[in-house]
C-alpha cells in the first residue's frame, strides 16, 4: 500500500512548496499514475529489440534484470525477448551472491548482461533493496555480479 | 546556474537531516504547447562531483518516478505510513551516484501541459523527444554535469522509454561536434521489450507458476495471436477469464507477498 503514502505526502501544500512543484496550479491532484495518459497512449513500439541491436553496436553498457516473483512483466517474458537477440554467451549462467545468499542468477552475453533478482517483484528495489543495490553497484562499476 | 540555486530544496517536510544536496523544479520542453517536466535531483551522499549521473524513469505508461522510483525503490527517503514524514532508505542508490528522477511525459505527477489535448495523444515518440529536450536544457541549468559519466535506469514500460531515449542521445552526440552527454549505458528491470515475446513469456509464467489452469492456458494459446497489435475478442475473453477467475486476490506485481486491501 506504499503508493497510498505518496498520494498523501505529495499532495500536501508545504511539500509542493518545498519542491517548487505545482507552481502553475495543476487542475488535478498529484497521483502516482495518470489514468488519462495510459488510456489514450498513442504510439507504442511493438519491439525494442532492433534498438537494442543498435545500442549494443554503439558500445553502450546494457544490463537487463528481472525480479522473479513479478507476473506482470515476468522473467520468462524478458528471457524470451532477449533470446530473440541471439547474442553469444561471454560468461555462462551462474548464481550471483548477496551476503551468503543467492541474490539471483546471471548470464553475460557479448553486449548485454542479464540478471534475475531472487524473491523480488516488479519493483525490484522495493522488495529486495540490498540485492538491487549490489546489482546497481556492479552495473556502475562495469563488473560481473559477485560469484560468492 | 542561478536557476539551479532557486531549485535547491532546503529540506522536505518531515525529512530527517541529510548531508547530500537536492534540487527540484521544472524544465520547459515545449513553449508552444506549454509542456514542462518536473525533476528531482538527489545528489550523491559523498563527493557528488566525482560520482556519475543516473536518470531514473518509471513506466506505466503514465506513472511517476517520484511516486515509485524515488519514494519506494531507489531514492534516499521512504514515506512513512502516516504519509506525513520521511525516513532514510538504507540502500539508496544515491550512495553511489547522483540520481535524477524525471516525471515523464507531461501529465505525469507534477509535470504538466497547458494544452489539455496533449494528454490524449502522448506516445513513445513525443515522450522520447521531450525527454531529450529536457536533458539538453537541464544540462544548461546544471553545467557541472556536462560530460559526466551518465547512465539511464528504469523499469516496466520504461523498457520503452530508456532505450528510445538512449538512442536519441547517441544520435544527438553524433550530430554535435562537442557532445554534452557522456552516456555509458543503461539498466532496465522487468522491462517491456518485445510485445510478442513478452506476451508469450507472461502467459507461460502464469501457467508454469500454477496461477492459471491447463484449460485457460490452452484457450489463451489457441485464441491469442500475439503477433497482432490488437488482440481479438476471444483472446481478451480468455485472458480476462484467467485473471478474474483463476488468479485470486493476489498482487500480480509480487505474487508471493500479501496484496494491498
Amino acid at each position: 500500500c506504499t503508493e497510498n503514502y505518496a498520494e498523501k505526502y505529495y499532495n500536501q501544500p508545504e511539500v509542493q512548496k518545498a519542491m517548487h512543484a505545482n507552481v502553475t496550479g495543476i487542475p488535478y491532484k498529484w497521483t502516482a499514475c495518470s489514468d488519462v495518459l495510459i488510456k489514450y497512449w498513442n504510439d507504442s513500439e511493438t519491439s525494442l529489440l532492433p534498438t537494442y541491436k543498435k545500442l549494443i553496436a554503439a558500445g553502450l553498457r546494457i544490463w537487463v534484470f528481472s525480479g522473479d516473483t513479478d507476473s506482470v512483466v515476468p522473467v520468462t517474458a524478458t528471457r524470451f525477448s532477449l533470446n530473440h537477440l541471439n547474442l553469444t554467451v561471454q560468461t555462462r549462467w551462474y548464481p550471483w551472491y548477496a551476503g551468503n545468499q543467492v541474490g539471483g542468477w546471471t548470464e553475460v552475453y557479448n553486449g548485454l548482461t542479464f540478471a534475475t533478482v531472487r524473491g523480488a517483484g516488479h519493483e525490484v528495489p522495493l522488495f529486495q533493496p540490498k540485492r538491487a543495490f549490489i546489482l546497481f553497484k556492479s552495473f556502475l562499476a562495469g563488473k560481473e555480479l559477485p560469484t560468492s | 546556474p542561478k536557476q539551479q540555486e532557486l531549485d535547491r530544496i532546503t529540506a522536505l517536510p518531515g525529512q530527517p537531516p541529510v548531508t547530500f544536496s537536492q534540487f527540484s523544479g521544472y524544465i520547459t520542453v515545449n513553449e508552444q504547447h506549454g509542456r514542462a517536466l518536473f525533476y528531482w535531483l538527489t545528489e550523491a551522499t559523498s563527493h557528488p562531483q566525482n560520482k556519475p549521473l543516473v536518470l531514473w524513469l518509471n513506466g506505466g505508461p503514465g506513472c511517476s518516478s517520484v511516486a515509485y522510483g524515488a519514494s519506494e525503490e531507489i531514492g534516499p527517503f521512504r514515506i512513512n505510513r502516516t504519509g506525513l514524514s520521511l525516513y532514510l532508505n538504507k540502500y539508496s542508490w544515491n550512495k553511489e551516484a547522483n540520481i535524477l528522477f524525471l516525471e515523464s511525459p507531461a501529465g505525469v505527477g507534477f509535470s504538466y501541459t497547458n494544452t489539455s489535448s496533449d494528454l490524449k495523444d502522448s506516445g513513445d515518440k513525443r515522450t522520447a523527444q521531450d525527454a531529450l529536450v529536457f536533458l539538453i536544457r537541464w544540462m544548461s541549468r546544471f553545467p557541472q554535469y556536462k560530460n559526466r559519466e551518465f547512465y539511464i535506469a528504469g523499469e516496466s514500460y520504461a523498457g520503452h522509454y530508456v532505450p528510445q531515449l538512449a538512442k536519441k542521445i547517441v544520435e544527438y552526440n553524433k550530430a554535435h561536434l562537442q557532445p554534452i552527454f557522456n552516456l555509458k549505458g543503461f539498466i532496465v528491470g522487468n522491462a517491456a521489450t518485445d510485445n510478442y515475446h513478452d506476451n508469450i513469456g507472461t502467459v507461460t509464467f502464469w501457467w508454469t507458476h500454477s496461477m492459471i489452469s491447463d484449460g485457460s492456458y490452452q484457450s489463451i494459446l489457441k485464441n491469442c495471436n500475439f503477433k497482432e497489435v490488437q488482440t481479438s475478442e476471444q483472446c481478451d475473453d480468455a485472458l480476462n477469464y484467467a485473471m478474474n477467475n483463476e488468479f485470486g486476490d493476489i498482487d500480480q506485481y509480487s505474487i508471493y507477498t500479501p496484496s494491498c486491501i
